[in-house]
C-alpha cells in the first residue's frame, strides 16, 4: 500500500498530468489504484470526465461528513477517483487545531489498505490541503521542470518537508521526476545535472518529455493511453510506472 | 496611475515572467514603474537580484508594521520593487475581518499616486493575498497559456472576479495576454480562437512566444532586456508594453 503525495508548490510543473497518467499506467500494469484530487480547481476531476465537479467529494470527507466508500468512483478499469468536490477551498480557509491536518489520513486509512497505490494530486500551495496530503502519505513524488524558477522552489519545499517529517516523527521518502523535459535545451540538461548532484538516487529513471498530446488529452477527458497510446507521452508514463514499481532511479 | 494585478490561479502560466519583463519594458519606455511581489515563494524578488528574500518587505507592510517608503527598492532605472519578505505565507494564514483584504490598498495608496504603473505579481491561489491584490488594483491582467487546463481555470477565475467587483462596488477592467505561445500547435491556435470568441476586445494584441531565453534570464537575475535584448522574448514584451500603454487589442 503506497500512498504518494504528488506535490510541488511551484505551479504548472505537471502534478495533475502526472497523477492522471502515472495512475492510469499503474492500473494498466495490473495495480489497484485510487487517485485523490486535492486541488480546489478540480482539474484532475475534470480530466477524468467529471466535468462539473459539483457532487460532494473529498471536501465532504475532510469535513468528516461522509466516508471514502460513499465518494470514490471508478473511472477506468482498476482506476478509481475521489473527486475534489465544490467546497475544497472552504476547507483550506479553516484555522484551528492541528487535528485538521490529519483529516485525510484518518479519512482514507481503512480504504487505502485495499489499494496498491493511492496518488494524491496537490495544489500549488503549502497550506492545509498540502499538509493533509503529506501527513496521509507514505512517500512523496515531486515533479520538476527543466527551468530555473522550478529549481528555486526546491530548497523552500525541502524546508516545508523537513518540518512535516519532524511533526510526523517518521521519515517520508522523497523522489523526483523531471517533467516537460526538452533535451535540446541546455537549461534543461543543466537542471538535470543539478538534480542528480543534489539528490543522487532520488530522481526516477525516466524523464517525461514535452509532448503536446499530454496537453491535449484532458480536453477530451482522456488519459494519454486512450488519446495517443503510441506516442512519447504514453511511452514515458508507462516507463515511469515501472520505475516507481521497481524503484528504478536515474544515474 | 494604473495598478495592475497580474493574476491567474492556474500555476506556471507566466505571471512572474510577465511582471518582471513587462515591468522592465514599461520603465524602458519612460514610465515610472513599481513591481510588487505578492507570492510567498518570492520568485519575482529573487529574479530581481534579491536572492535571499530575507529582509522585511511586503509582509511587514501588510501587517501594518512599516510604510511603503521603507521597503521599496530601486532595481533598475525607473523600476522599483517591493519584495515579498520572509513572512508573507503567515499573513495569508490569518483569519478574520474583511479589513484584512484592504491592507495592500491602504498600504500603497499614497505611494502609487507618484507611479505610472504598479504591477502586482500574484501567487497561484485565490486566498487572502490575491484578494488584497484585486482590491488594490485599478485593472487586472490575466496571462493564459495555449492549453486546455489553462482555459478550464478561466470560468472559475471569472466567478471569483465577479464576486470581488460586487464587493468593491466598482468595475475592475479585465484583459488577457496569451503567453508561452507556440503557434505551430493546433491546440494553442484553438485556445486563441476561443479567447477571442469569449473575450472580444479584451485580449492584448501581442502574444508572448515560447522562448527559452525567458526561462534562462531569472537564473542570471536579469530581465530579458539585459539577457537577450535582440531575441523574441524582448521583442514580444516590448510590444506588449506598447499594447498596454495604447490599449491595443487583438482582433
Ligand atoms: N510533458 C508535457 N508535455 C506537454 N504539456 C504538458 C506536459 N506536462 C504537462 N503539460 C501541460 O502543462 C500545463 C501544466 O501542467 P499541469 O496542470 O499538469 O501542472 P500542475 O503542476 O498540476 O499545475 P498546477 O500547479 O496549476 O496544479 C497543462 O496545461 C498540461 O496539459
Ligand atoms: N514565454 C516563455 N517562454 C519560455 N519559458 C517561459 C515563458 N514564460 C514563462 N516561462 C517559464 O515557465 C515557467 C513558469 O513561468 P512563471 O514562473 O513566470 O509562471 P507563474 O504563473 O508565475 O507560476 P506560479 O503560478 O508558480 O507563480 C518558468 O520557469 C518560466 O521561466
Ligand atoms: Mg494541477
Ligand atoms: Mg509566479
Amino acid at each position: 500500500m503506497r500512498i504518494i503525495a504528488i506535490m510541488n508548490h511551484k505551479g504548472g510543473v505537471g502534478k495533475t498530468t502526472t497523477t492522471l497518467n502515472l495512475g492510469h499506467a499503474l492500473a494498466a500494469a495490473g495495480k489497484k489504484v485510487t487517485l485523490i484530487d486535492m486541488d480546489p480547481q478540480g482539474h484532475l476531476t475534470i480530466s477524468c470526465g467529471n466535468s462539473a465537479n459539483k457532487e460532494p467529494g473529498l471536501d465532504q470527507l475532510l469535513m468528516q461528513q461522509t466516508t471514502t466508500e460513499n465518494i470514490v468512483r471508478d473511472v477506468k478499469p482498476k482506476l478509481s477517483l475521489i473527486s475534489a468536490g465544490p467546497k475544497l477551498a472552504e476547507f483550506e480557509q479553516q484555522k484551528g487545531d492541528s487535528s485538521l491536518a490529519l483529516r485525510l489520513r484518518n479519512g482514507i486509512k481503512e480504504y487505502a489498505q485495499g489499494q496498491d497505490f493511492v496518488l494524491i494530486d496537490c495544489p500549488p500551495s503549502s497550506g492545509l490541503l498540502v499538509i493533509n496530503s503529506l501527513f496521509a502519505a507514505t512517500e512523496v513524488l515531486v515533479p520538476v521542470t527543466g527551468d530555473y524558477l522550478a529549481l528555486l522552489g526546491l530548497s523552500r519545499l525541502l524546508g516545508i518537508f523537513k518540518h512535516i517529517e519532524k511533526a510526523m516523527q517518521h521519515s517520508l521518502p522523497l523522489q523526483f521526476v523531471l517533467t516537460r523535459f526538452d533535451g535540446r535545451r541546455k537549461l534543461a540538461r543543466g537542471i538535470r545535472t543539478k538534480m542528480l548532484t543534489h539528490f543522487p538516487g532520488q530522481v526516477l529513471a525516466t524523464f517525461i518529455r514535452e509532448s503536446v498530446a499530454l496537453a491535449e488529452s484532458p480536453g477530451f477527458q482522456k488519459s494519454i493511453f486512450e488519446y495517443q497510446p503510441r506516442g512519447h507521452g504514453a511511452e514515458d508514463y508507462k516507463a515511469l510506472a515501472q520505475d516507481l514499481i521497481k524503484k528504478r532511479m536515474m544515474k
